[in-house]
């Protein structure tokens, strides 16, 4: 039975779909089959999977009012062993259709359950929040995996992320750990930097991924190519940083 | 009578705080006087001045709920002419305790309306969604100002802002105009920066301003100490760039 792990942190612009996209990458390149679920109106992983959607495409949005499953929604990727259910914007129209469902925290859980079980990695991108596409994300996922800037005011929405873990494993999903923490945007050479991710290092006592990822242009210009930066450029700093991140997570996962 | 301005994208970390701390610190410097509401629970505008809340301080939310007004929230901060609406995590309870009030998008408006009479400019400072909050920010503003990244992910979401600022000049606010876009963390010394650039002087044609903000990691350790960057460094280039964006505006509005 595969991994669900939940990508989240309602701190904008912190790397989240950044990591989404280039992590399940990484994981599919290793030849994991692995699911990438868009859970942002904005489309963000959608788009830089390099997916345009086709008039009558169903999206996360269908599967998560009920009009249609898994198999109706999934597509192939340009990346083997990678499988995307895209967003739109019309997910934005969710957050408001569901306030009256009964138990519409777990509505994805109950569309996806069972049905993952042909891979190895489920990874769900969040949108900046912790609204109600975050909390569903958070009650199908195994785990939480919280990318953090190194950067000051990301440091401050931390323990607020945590007690809405925290409120999740005791109301709606006893069974999510928190996978750790990433640094993302890590510069060296700048005295934040360093400063900020010895707090998170603290702060996240022990559950902070090893590698770093590194600032680096290569994963900011990937998406405007519509791919993950290991097809973009696999020689950069980014694609070595997120393919260290799959080695340090198959490693901890094949561990006896 | 001054100027409304909402600051919004829902993109997140595309610099929307940043800037309502920093512009509304260069037009204090110049002697306007000035009013920074903090609409985002992550309360970053906040803490960005250097605003810790007593046990029974009142913020935004009391302001929206009708508990208290103007006068009881205002705080004010360590630079002359600058006072601001603080928020806390408190405020994520709004959007939730406003779904049933009628005409919720303009809970603010109703609360502020005729009382800003004492301000050059009133700021308003978004969380990174186009949800309630950031749609009672754009209900009471005479303006809305686009802070966006010059990188990819950041333009594909400016169909949705406009679409939405279109909604609500038509629906709830009909004074409602568009500012202008402020290009941020540019870096002069990267391809994607100045495509990108390129890109959303087009898009937003001749509603761009002048001067782009670039990168500067003034601006990021500026709120670890609670202050704007011209408390904190004023020879640096975010200090600069923020001035010089105040400045702008000033020549604009007084211009004949
Ligand atoms: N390590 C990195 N080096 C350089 N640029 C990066 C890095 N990680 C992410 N970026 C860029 O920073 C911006 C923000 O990253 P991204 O969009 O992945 O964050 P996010 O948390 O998903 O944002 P949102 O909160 O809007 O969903 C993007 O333009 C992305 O290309
Ligand atoms: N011009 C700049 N140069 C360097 N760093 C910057 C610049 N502008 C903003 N930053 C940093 O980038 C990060 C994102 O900026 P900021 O928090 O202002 O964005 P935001 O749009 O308000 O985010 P959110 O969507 O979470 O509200 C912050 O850590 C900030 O300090
Ligand atoms: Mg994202
Ligand atoms: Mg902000």
């Amino acid at each position: 039975m595969g991994r669900i792990i939940s990508i989240a942190n309602q701190k904008g612009g912190v790397g989240k779909t950044t990591t989404a996209v280039n992590l399940s990458a990484a994981l599919a390149v290793a030849e994991k089959r692995v699911l990438l679920i868009d859970l942002d109106p904005q489309g963000n992983a959608t788009s830089g999977m390099g997916v345009t959607l086709e008039e009558d495409q169903q999206t996360i949005y269908d599967l998560m009012i009920g009009s249609a499953d898994l198999d109706a929604v999934k597509v192939t990727t340009q990346v083997p062993f990678l499988e995307l259910v895209p967003a739109s914007i019309k997910l934005v129209g969710a957050e408001v259709e569901l306030v009256n469902v009964p138990e519409r925290e777990s509505v994805l859980r109950r569309a996806l359950e069972g049905r993952l079980t042909d891979y190895d990695y489920v990874f769900i991108d969040s949108p900046p929040s912790l609204g109600l596409l975050t909390l569903n994300g958070l009650t199908l996922a195994n785990s939480v995996m919280v990318p953090i800037q190194c950067e000051y005011y990301a440091l401050e929405g931390l323990s607020k992320l945590l007690n809405t873990v925290r409120l999740v494993q005791r109301q709606l999903n006893p069974s999510l750990t928190i996978e750790g923490a990433v640094l993302t945007m890590f510069d060296n050479r700048l005295n934040l930097s360093r400063q900020v991710a010895e707090e998170i290092r603290t702060y996240f006592a022990g559950k902070v991924f090893d590698i770093p990822i590194q600032r680096n242009v290569r994963l900011s210009e990937a998406p405007s190519y519509g791919m993950p930066v290991i097809l973009y450029d696999a020689t950069s700093r980014g694609a070595e940083n997120y393919l260290a991140l799959a080695e340090e997570m198959l490693a901890y996962d094949s561990a006896p």
